[in-house]
């Protein structure tokens, strides 16, 4: 799976996500990056892409949850990609990204690895996979 | 307004074995697609616009699991699915189930532009592909030896393949002890890997 996520000038947010899903997988089967709200979300607050066990991140709406909780629990970008990926996501494995409408970017994922990359109008680049 | 931000992923579930060199490709690609990323926001591309061509782009190189390089079925094919969401609007657009389509992305997109729809699967989806004039592909050209070599041992396995390996169920993380009743091909849905 791959995804980006985009905070422009104007403080307009967009996701996108793609991929070819799980190796071996059943013909016909759907995951989660196809399903707005589960893998890809994108509202004034913020743009979400997400990537793992596709059927944990769909019955968490995990995308939707990270705008939620910055929308109702009023916590920032930050705050809120911990919070789902600790208390969302049960025994799932998954890992996303997201920006801020104020040109915040925040990552975060509870498998071995992701592999990502981030940068910010101030001249913050950083790409990683551990 | 407010500063521009940028980031991509390619994928989580990393194979904590991954050769060194692998690491080192995956991470070559990801700076490339940040630096079209950040040229097109200095260049006052609009986020709906820079998402997209970031996605193509990573769709295009065959080292991460979408477009080429996909995820194999159990047929040995690739059924490749996008999304793709606006903030302002809230608009958006989702396809599954591609074969075809050298872009899944961009598919995305226009059904998000071009359809009364937000999400289009399978024929429905390729005949709105050819409709609107979208490259198409056979799909031979998502596959490549890599996977080939990768559904084998998942096949030999029985299971569903992690990106880099097979899991053993002693390796699937948290989801290894737990003892499920679930199951999804004949498999504990605790062997599923992250994508």
């Amino acid at each position: 799976t791959v995804g980006c996520v985009v905070v422009d000038k104007e403080g307009r947010c967009a996701a996108a996500t793609s991929t070819g899903g799980l190796m071996n997988k059943m013909t016909g089967r759907i995951g989660d990056s196809p399903l707005i709200g589960a893998g890809t979300y994108a509202c004034d607050l913020c743009g979400v892409s997400c990537t793992g066990e596709g059927e944990a991140i769909i019955r968490s709406t995990l995308a939707r949850d990270v705008a939620a909780v910055m929308e109702y629990n009023g916590l920032n970008l930050h705050e809120a990609v911990d919070f789902v990926i600790k208390n969302r996501l049960d025994e799932g494995k998954a890992g996303l990204i997201a920006v801020s409408k104020n040109g915040e970017v925040a990552c975060g994922f509870n498998t071995t690895g992701m592999f990502r990359g981030c940068a910010t109008e101030d001249g913050f680049m950083e790409v990683g996979i551990w | 307004m407010g500063p521009w931000a940028i980031a991509v992923h390619g994928g989580a579930g990393v194979d904590p074995n991954l050769p060194k060199e692998r690491q080192e490709e995956a991470k070559r690609l990801l700076t490339r697609c940040l630096d079209i990323g950040i040229v097109a926001l200095r260049s006052n591309v609009t986020a709906i616009d820079v998402v997209e061509l970031v996605v193509k782009e990573l769709e295009t190189d065959p080292l991460f699991n979408s477009g080429r390089g996909s995820a194999l079925t159990e047929n040995g094919t690739v059924e490749m699915e996008a999304s793709i969401m606006d903030g302002p609007k809230r608009r958006c657009g989702a396809v599954s189930g591609l074969t075809t389509v050298k872009n899944p992305v961009s598919l995305a997109r226009l059904v998000m532009d071009k359809s009364p729809h937000s999400f289009l699967a399978f024929s429905g989806a390729e005949e709105f592909a050819r409709k609107q004039g979208v490259e198409l592909v056979d799909n031979e050209y998502f596959i490549t030896e890599d996977n080939v070599g990768m559904l084998k041992l998942a096949k030999e396995a029985n299971s569903i393949l992690f990106d880099y390996r097979i899991p053993t169920i002693g390796t699937c993380g948290a989801g290894a002890t737990m003892d499920s009743p679930l199951q999804m091909n004949g498999l504990p849905i605790s062997v599923y890997a992250p994508e």
